[in-house]
């Protein structure tokens, strides 16, 4: 650990060398130094070098826009590949995607302009100030009506509560607390996202059972398949 | 401190209520 602790999906294949006259493109997003990021593999397998990278994104669902340049050696020849990673602001131009996670990129070098679209796991948009105040909590959870609740289970889940609390804060999803009622451990945690959407959580956990029982209650009701998918992500990888 | 021993109170209350008989 140490460097990247949040959870980071394997890269996938995000343009094929069939797709991209021979510029291969896999990746996937983790978040350092408070930031969101792409980490990325270019490979040229084409038969004459590449020069001229250069990276774009649509409009999205969260204001996502390159953060600096990509940074690609050029030329890039044939048969190398390289590894980058694009820091990433969210602070451009917001356009509802669907899904709402949806990520359109276009890459350009010498040969061609390429398109590919991935999703972010939502998780690399939680921010490190997320944990909200004891207070506010209590007073937005009764504020929050049961119409905003929805309640999911993660199945074969072998951490501690106190594992899962940590695994969770490395993950910017801060315990406010915890309780333990006839056995059972209550934790109460907040997250927010970039664009300031507020999600407060309860996990009950059963030492004798490894089925989670998760709540989540917000006012923007469209984020919550996307963080259902990063506590199930982050509490079982 | 009493409104930290209200809001731990709080708290208990919520966990209580909300957990499975």
């Amino acid at each position: 650990g140490g460097a990247s602790e949040v959870y980071t999906p394997p890269k996938q294949m995000w343009l094929p060398a069939s797709k991209g006259k021979g510029l291969e493109i896999l990746g996937t997003f983790s978040r350092k130094q408070g930031n969101p990021q792409m980490v990325m593999t270019f490979s040229n397998k084409a038969m004459q070098p590449m020069t001229g990278f250069a990276v774009q994104f649509n409009k999205n669902s969260f204001g996502l826009v390159p953060g600096s340049a990509l940074t690609i050696p050029s030329p890039l020849s044939p048969n190398q590949s390289i590894d980058t990673t694009l820091p990433l602001s969210a602070n451009g131009p917001i356009q509802r995607m669907d899904p709402l996670t949806n990520l359109q990129v276009a890459v350009k070098n010498c040969i061609d302009v390429f398109y590919f679209s991935t999703t972010v796991p939502i998780n690399v948009l939680f921010v490190e100030d997320g944990q909200m105040d004891r207070k506010v909590f209590l007073a937005t959870w009764k504020d929050i009506p049961s119409s905003n609740e929805v309640q999911s289970q993660i199945s074969n889940c072998n951490l501690s509560s106190e594992q899962a609390t940590s695994r969770l804060q490395r993950n910017n999803i801060f315990t406010v607390a915890n309780r333990n009622v006839d056995g059972q451990d209550m934790l109460y945690q907040s997250l927010r996202l970039t664009n300031n959407i507020w999600v407060l959580s309860e996990l009950k956990m059963n030492p004798d059972n490894p089925t989670v029982q998760l709540s989540l209650k917000t006012r923007a009701l469209d984020v919550i398949p996307s963080i259902q998918k990063a506590y199930n992500d982050i509490m079982l990888n | 401190e009493d409104d930290d021993g209200d809001l731990d109170d709080c708290f208990s209350k919520l966990a209580e209520s909300r957990s499975n008989p």
